[in-house]
């Protein structure tokens, strides 16, 4: 463990914890995507498939666990609880989000290290995380402005993977043997989508104005 | 023989 992965860790542990406590308090959700909160639930799903076979540390585990919790929980608030529901804009939320996890399956059984079921699930997982914030970013392009909660939520998950990027630096230079292309590469794809959000985020923070994105 | 699986991230 290295700084830059703890970092890691509690700025995506801060990103659902925004998002839950937004959702539970306000009992609303409104501007946040119920595509990318789905994607989510999968990506850590598929990820954490070894959560009851290979116990690496409490800390793990226990993240783990917060993960696949928050994230279902948010899926379930969005899409079933009564006060919730109604400020979901399914009309604005259309991203087909199985034109993305189609590819990224596809791609997962092209492209990974070891060819078993668990190894392509955790690739497809990697895979999907990189694309999951796209049905979220499109819906903030379309409602314009967005409130600072699902600002923050957006730049608080982004961070999370620029600090991962820091993490996998740090653990090539100091660990013999540690190289994960596949890791890498959709790590980094990832975090350039965040990349523009990024810019907005950061101009308007500067300006101390209203988070605007260009349509 | 590795401490921990690769599978040491989150």
């Amino acid at each position: 463990m290295n700084i830059f992965r703890f970092a890691g860790d509690m700025t995506h542990l801060a990103s659902v914890l925004v998002l839950l406590l937004k959702i539970h308090t306000i009992k609303s959700c409104a501007g946040i995507s119920l595509k990318t909160q789905e994607l989510y639930a999968l990506v850590f799903a598929t990820r954490y498939l070894d959560l009851f076979t290979d116990y690496i540390s409490l800390y793990n585990t226990l993240m783990k666990l917060i993960f696949l919790g928050s994230s279902f929980s948010i899926v379930w608030y969005i899409r079933y609880h009564k006060i919730v529901r109604r400020s979901y804009d399914k009309d604005q939320d259309t991203f087909r989000h199985y034109f993305l996890v189609l590819p990224c399956l596809l791609l997962a059984l092209l492209i990974n290290e070891k060819f078993t079921f668990r190894e392509v699930m955790w690739t497809f997982s990697l895979y999907l995380e990189a694309v999951a914030i796209l049905p979220q970013l499109v819906l903030l392009q379309r409602t314009r402005n967005i409130d600072n909660l699902t600002g923050q939520y957006v730049f608080l998950l982004g961070a999370y993977r620029a600090l991962y990027i820091l993490n996998w630096i740090y653990r090539y230079f100091t660990e013999p043997h540690y190289v994960h292309w596949i890791t890498w590469i959709s790590g980094l794809v990832q975090t350039l989508l965040y990349a523009d959000f990024f810019y907005y985020y950061f101009q308007s923070w500067k300006n101390n104005v209203k988070l605007e994105l260009p349509a | 023989y590795q401490k921990h699986p690769k599978k040491d991230e989150l």
